[in-house]
């Protein structure tokens, strides 16, 4: 673990009182190892390291704390200062029915999301319709409808309709008729760098003034997190990300990327493939799991 | 001017990192660009002509066509994680075949996911190929096995068989494969005939943990590389290979039946500079 690198190379500062310019150094290496290899985006590794080399720098080493353990707390501490609060959840309030709309990257995990989030909220008494608006993947629409019977939970969805913005313009009138006061809106994953696909997203948006957009990214995530990211909030500001799959064994150094690019909260992590598979983002705990 | 611009250093890593080739080769490849710059002239294109040789060479006999066999018909297990691609994958390789008067089957092994079956039979109608399945919930060996027999009845020219995307850190899942595997081995000796991974480009380092894992359990003939019309670069694919040596076949490049080219290490070089 890399605590343990750094209780080496600050064995030698042994005595010292201060952390300083050189005895850090090589922590610093030692930290932009860790961070690449998480998959945090280079830039976003160069502006971190430099913080916590600003930070580090004339720090006092308390008496009964080691500096490596000194020089991790603060490594630690600026990394769950950016990766954003605790418990930050969905903002609804507001007149009804509250919009959600998921958007993200082909196979990200949006549908399967569409569902967590719709059984989450069921579990706080909302009333929720999910709308099946991927008009292009094959089988989509079958995808939500079945999510929402293994769910209970009602989906608005028109096999005839080829536009994204008819089916949610009529699921939005549906929803006030049968006092919905949630609506989730299941979107069709695209590439950020499609800028058709990327203009008919925030046409859409335009047209159902979302309470929440929510990016649905893939915790495995590479480098490219960061430009999927800008891309996806310069055409659409995003209100939160959920990021998925994070029962897998990566990293997720995308989530400092994401975050460090969007601004946006981090507001769910998907933890599994069950509609159950759904939990409260943890800064720190993300911030343990990207540092190895 | 001997010896490596500072800049030009920073440049290149950048690239390449970005490029998710990772830190190790990276490094790797800035340090034999170094020592060949102390003894040359360099001149940014040269330095950049230099690294696409690197890299070049890392990927030799990293091509590959799906394998040719005795008697039909040859099976082609697909599988990977969760979104990488391999519903769609196995759509476009077997139009691609179609295309060429070769006859398809396609089993709908994914028996777990939400209209798993539907989505493989729409493409299945698209494509004019008989799909293979039961219902929600089946034993996806089950499939698998009913899909081969039914193959060997029709004397069909090759089975793609799908699977659920599974990540490799679930014992069951990764068990569960290993007997769909099994059944097929039973039933014909040779089969699968080709195992192929499906990799998505916009995944960083855990690619590389993927092949790893899925290779040590099921054992991987070929790699199918997704996604590659978006930004991300795949070089994970770059490390990978170096270990595992697993060539690459196909590139996926959209969501298209016809968005399917063969690997070609030359093009896929060009396009970490493009
Ligand atoms: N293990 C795991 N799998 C997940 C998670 N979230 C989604 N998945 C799986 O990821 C795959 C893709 O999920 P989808 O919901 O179809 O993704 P999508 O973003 O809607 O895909 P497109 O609509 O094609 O862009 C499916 O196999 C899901 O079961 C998660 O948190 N963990
Ligand atoms: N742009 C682009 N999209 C792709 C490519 N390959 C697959 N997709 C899209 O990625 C999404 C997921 O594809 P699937 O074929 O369902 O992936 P999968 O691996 O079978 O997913 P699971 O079975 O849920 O694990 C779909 O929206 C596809 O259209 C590609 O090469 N380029
Ligand atoms: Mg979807
Ligand atoms: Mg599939």
């Amino acid at each position: 673990a890399i605590s343990d690198k750094f209780n080496t190379i600050f064995s030698k500062v042994r005595g010292r009182a201060r952390l300083s310019e050189e005895n850090i150094s090589e922590a610093l290496r030692e930290i932009r190892l860790a961070l690449l290899e998480a998959d945090v985006n280079f830039k976003v590794v160069k502006s971190f390291t430099a913080s916590v080399r600003d930070k580090a720098l004339g720090t006092e080493v308390t008496p009964r704390v080691t500096p490596g353990q000194q020089f991790i707390k603060i490594v630690h501490d600026e990394l769950v200062g950016l990766l954003g609060i605790e418990g930050e959840g969905l903002s609804l309030s507001g007149p009804s029915p509250a919009v959600i709309m998921l958007v993200g990257l082909v196979g990200s995990g949006k549908t399967t999301t569409a569902g967590k989030l719709a059984l989450h909220l069921s579990k706080k008494s909302r009333n929720t319709l999910m709308v099946a608006a991927d008009t292009m993947r094959p089988a989509a629409r079958n995808q939500l409808v079945s999510i929402g019977q293994r769910i209970g939970i009602e989906v608005f969805s028109n096999d005839r309709e080829q536009s994204p913005n008819r089916i949610c313009a009529d699921a939005l009138s549906y929803a006030s008729k049968k006092g919905v006061d949630t609506v989730i809106i299941d979107t069709a994953g695209r590439l950020a760098v499609d800028e058709q696909l990327m203009g008919e997203l925030a046409a859409l948006k335009r047209a159902i003034a979302p309470r929440e957009v929510l990016l649905v990214a893939d915790s495995m995530s590479g480098q490219d997190a960061v430009t999927v990211a800008a891309k996806f909030h310069e055409a659409l500001g995003l209100t939160g990300v959920i990021l998925t799959k994070l029962d897998g064994d990566t990293r997720g150094g995308a989530a400092l990327s994401i975050k460090a690019v969007s601004g946006a909260p981090i507001k769910f992590a998907g933890v599994g493939e069950k509609l159950e598979d759904l939990m409260p983002f943890e800064p720190g705990r993300m911030a343990t799991r990207i540092l190895g | 001017a001997h010896g490596l611009d500072g800049g030009l250093r920073d440049e290149i890593e950048e690239l390449l990192i970005t490029a998710d080739i990772g830190v190790v080769l990276t490094a790797r490849i800035l340090d034999d660009l170094s020592a060949w710059a102390a003894k040359n002239n360099v001149n940014p294109a040269e330095g950049t002509l230099r690294i696409k040789e690197s890299l070049l060479s890392i990927l030799e006999e990293s091509e590959g066509a799906i394998s040719a066999v005795d008697a039909p018909p040859a099976v082609v297990l697909v599988l990977g994680v969760n979104g990488t691609g391999k519903t769609t994958t196995i759509a476009k390789i077997a139009h691609d075949l179609t295309e060429h008067g070769k006859s398809v089957i396609l089993a709908a092994g994914d028996t777990f996911r939400d209209a798993a079956v539907e989505q493989l039979t729409v493409w299945g109608d698209r494509l004019g190929v008989e799909v293979v399945s039961q219902k929600q919930g089946a034993d996806p060996a089950a499939v698998a096995f009913d899909a081969l027999v039914r193959a060997q009845t029709r004397g069909i020219d090759y089975l793609f068989v799908d699977t659920a995307g599974r990540l490799h850190t679930k014992y069951n899942l990764m068990e569960e494969l290993k007997k769909i595997k099994r059944v097929l081995g039973d039933r014909m000796p040779a089969a699968p005939h080709e195992t192929l991974l499906v990799l998505d480009a916009g995944i960083g380092q855990n690619n590389i943990a993927q092949a790893k894992k899925f290779h040590e359990e099921v054992g991987i003939t070929g790699i199918v590389l997704t996604k590659l019309d978006g930004s991300a670069k795949g070089g994970a694919i770059f490390p990978l290979f170096a270990d595992l040596r697993i060539p690459i076949k196909y590139i996926g490049v959209g969501e298209g039946a016809d968005d399917l080219m063969p690997f070609d290490r030359h093009q896929f070089v060009e396009a970490l500079f493009s």
